[in-house]
């Protein structure tokens, strides 16, 4: 096993960058966030407003679970229902400073975390995918 | 860092085990595979036959772009296209024995991986959470 290098890296180094991540605002109405995360592909991305601050994320999931009724997927309520009555307002968020190892614990349990610096602006996304991929780089088989 | 006794894990050791994981048959329709993702709350779910062996995975993406026409969602069509028509055969698996580290380089780009026996029959899922967890363990801050 290598040296650790990773002891010297931060969130910023390891980050997707804000313009590569795909997002919604708060008051889009949930047919217009279904269709990005489809159009996408991704289960989940984060929720920001007119200015670039970070406020949530919303999934398939919440939005799935927001239209089932008894019987079927009531689709007419999407476009009634704004992201912000559904998205998930309470996830952690690092500053792009902090310390790569810090942003392991909270990739625990969740596949992403948002960066976030000191006003609140969001600079991206620090994914599984991209701490795997350099812990992999560490310890060679 | 503390010494790697990551070295001697399998993906056995790690794996979620078979009746722990939510999964659909290759014969469902859409509707009831979109059901156990939406009521599991899982992104995607394995796909196994009758007796037992693994084929695929299955994950809301690919249920919602199948559907996805010009205007709307036609969700008329979920009872009418089952799962093996729509789902992902092409996915990597790995045997009980497995080493740890050579799982690692399947979940870089893959959320979960299968732990398929010599059989094929299905015995778990190694996820990225576990192997995360694993790892801080490991590499105290
Ligand atoms: N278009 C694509 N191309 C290549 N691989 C793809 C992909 N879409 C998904 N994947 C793979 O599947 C994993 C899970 O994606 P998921 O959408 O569930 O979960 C994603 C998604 O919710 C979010 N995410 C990742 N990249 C994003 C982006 N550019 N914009 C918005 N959200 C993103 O972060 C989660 C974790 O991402 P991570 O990269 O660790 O892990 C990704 C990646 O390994
Ligand atoms: N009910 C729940 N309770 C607690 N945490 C939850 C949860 N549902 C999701 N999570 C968290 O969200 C992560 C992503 O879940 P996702 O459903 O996109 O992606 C999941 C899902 O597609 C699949 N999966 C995990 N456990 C499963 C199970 N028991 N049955 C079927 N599929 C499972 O493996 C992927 C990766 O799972 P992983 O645990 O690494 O990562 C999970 C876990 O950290």
């Amino acid at each position: 096993v290598k040296a650790m290098p990773l002891l010297q890296l931060t969130a910023e180094s390891l980050m997707v960058s804000s313009e590569k991540v795909a997002h919604v605002q708060l008051n889009n109405p949930l047919e217009h966030a279904l269709l990005i995360l489809v159009k996408s592909g991704y289960s989940s991305v984060p929720v920001l407003d007119m200015n670039y601050q970070f406020h949530g994320i919303i999934s398939k999931n919440a939005i799935l679970n927001e239209i089932l009724g008894l019987e079927r997927f009531e689709m007419e309520r999407l476009s009634e229902i704004t992201v912000n009555e559904v998205m998930d307002h309470k996830v952690p968020t690092v500053l792009p400073s902090e310390h790569f190892l810090r942003c392991l614990k909270y990739l625990i349990d969740h596949p992403y975390i948002a960066v976030v610096n000191k006003n609140g602006d969001f600079d991206g996304i620090l994914t599984r995918r991209a701490v795997l991929k350099e812990m992999n780089k560490y310890i060679h088989v």
